[in-house]
This record gives structure tokens, sequence and C-alpha cells, in this order.
């Protein structure tokens, strides 16, 4: 899976996933990238996009969670931390990751599985921050 | 003048990729967002173009480089959210587009739904003149003969999956 989020000069975000879902799945089958929620959100507030195991990111609602928490005053860091770790209560490790922005431009990525490589690029900024490898 | 663009590539174990390869992918589709920032575009024209690259690259699991189903075919999904308006489009187990967020774009724009799947989805991006995916990469199709040789129920992390797949007579 893969996916982006961002923020304008507008102060305006936005989410996008795509994915080819899990090897050897059952045909027919339809993960969480297609579930706004779930898979990815975006608000006034935040955006945020999942990847991991679906069917654990559809039952936690993973990035509406996330976006929830940041329009209840969290920063993103602590609503992606937070949201994954009630996600990581429910289904345990290895399960899932996401990314998030929230508007005042904080990014941040999360993940309780061994890897997810992430990174973000601000409009000022000459080199990408890059981050999350193994 | 603000923005910023954030991607990842996907969660997981990462041991069998290229790390360098991988990194080169995650800037080229950072530049791709941060760009259309610059040329006076979204935050939504921003996800997508980002996107695109990634699902482009052919090197991860998603457009191009998509993993295959137990019957061995491409089923994708995607989905796109604006924030600002709250209107959201997203496909579900899509075979024809290549980059099927783009699609997932259409749907958000240009019907009343939020989901479409599978051939009504496929039908619109063939009508819609789509560019076509051109199928399963040989890095996937190795992959897939590798885990359909092994498929032993008791050994693969979709125990279920596999079973009835095998009782059905899916896995060949």
């Amino acid at each position: 899976t893969v996916g982006a989020v961002a923020l304008d000069n507008d102060g305006r975000l936005a989410a996008a996933v795509s994915t080819g879902g899990i090897i050897l799945k059952f045909p027919g089958r339809v993960g969480d990238s297609a579930i706004p929620g779930a898979g990815f959100y975006a608000d006034r507030y935040g955006a945020a996009v999942a990847t991991g195991v679906g069917e654990t990111i559809m039952m936690s609602l993973l990035t509406y969670r996330a976006v929830q928490l940041i329009k209840e005053g969290y920063t993103a860091i602590t609503a992606a931390k937070m949201a994954l770790q009630f996600h990581t209560s429910l289904f345990g490790k290895d399960t899932a990751g996401l990314i998030i922005v929230d508007r005042s431009g904080t990014p941040y990525g999360a993940y309780n599985t061994q890897a997810m490589p992430w990174g973000y690029i601000r409009v000022d900024m000459e080199e990408p921050y890059i981050s999350g490898f193994p | 003048m603000n923005g910023v663009v954030v991607v990842h590539a996907g969660a997981g174990t990462w041991r069998f990729f290229n790390r360098d390869e991988v990194t080169k992918v995650i800037k080229s589709s950072l530049r791709a967002g941060i760009e259309a920032l610059k040329r006076g575009g979204t935050a939504l024209d921003a996800v997508v173009n980002a996107t695109i690259v990634l699902e482009d690259s052919g090197i991860l699991n998603a457009g191009l480089g998509s993993v295959v189903d137990a019957l061995g075919r491409l089923t994708m999904d995607a989905g796109v959210m604006d924030g600002y308006t709250g209107r959201a489009g997203a496909v579900a187990a899509v075979t024809y587009p290549k980059n099927p967020v783009v699609l997932a774009r259409k749907v958000m724009e240009l019907t009343d739904h939020i989901i479409l799947s599978g051939s009504g989805a496929d039908e619109l991006a063939f009508r819609l003149n789509l560019p076509k995916h051109p199928g399963p990469t040989e890095r996937v199709l190795k992959l897939y003969k590798e885990y359909v040789s092994k498929a032993d129920p008791t050994s693969v992390r979709f125990a279920k999956n596999v079973k009835i797949a095998k009782e059905l007579g899916m896995l060949d």
C-alpha cells in the first residue's frame, strides 16, 4: 500500500491511498484503502492515510480516529501515536501504520510493524526528510 | 508560501527491498507532490500526483507493482478525500486502471457516489480513457508462484483464505 497526505497554501488538507491489497487474498476482497475513515480520511483539522492489515484497520477506523484526536486538540504526532496505540491494543503488533498531517503543517509517520518507509517535504525544503526503514 | 506533502511506501518487514531504490521513489513522489503545490495546485492535486509516482514505480504494492489475489489476478483499491469540501471517492477491486488513485478522484468529482467497485468501476475507467494496467510484473508473478508452491494453511498468515481456496480448487 502507498499513500500521501498534504496541506496546501490555503490551509486545505487532502489524503490519497492506493494498493494491490494482500497477496493471495480471496478474490473480491476489499481492504481499508477503499473505505473512508479506515484507510484514508481528511477534514479541516487533519489528514491521514493508513497501511497494514486492512481487516484490522477497518475495525479500528484508524485514520478517522487519528484525525478526530487532532480535532480534540492533540498534535499530529500525539494523535498518530494514540490512534496507533489504540489499534495495537486491539489487534497487536505488525498490523498497521499511518502518516498524518495537521492544519499547522506538522507531519508524522507511526507504525507498529518492523518498518514503514515514509518521508515529507515542505515547500521551503531543498531535500526531503526520509525515515522508517528497518 | 506554505505547504507540506507526506508519503509512505507501505508498512511491513521490508526485508527484501533495495533501500536506495525505495528512497529514490519516495523522493520522486514527494517532489511530484510539492511541485503541484508550487504550481498553485491544491492539496488534493498534491496527494494524487504523489501517489501516481508511487503507483508507477512498479516496486511498491500499488498500481504497476500491485500483488495478485489467489487466482493470480490483480484487484486494486484506492481512495481520495478532500478535507476542505469533505468529499471522498474510492474504488475497490478494480482491474483496469494503471492508476486507481486517478479513478478514485474521478468517482469523487464526476459521480454522486463514494465507492465504485469491480466491473462498474473498470467500465468507468475504460470510458474515461484512463490508461490500462499492463498486468502483474515479473517480480509479482514470481512471488505468487513461490507463495502458491508453499501454500500450506498452517504456515501462512491468511490460513483460512488458503484453506478455502485450496478446497475450492482456486490455487491450481
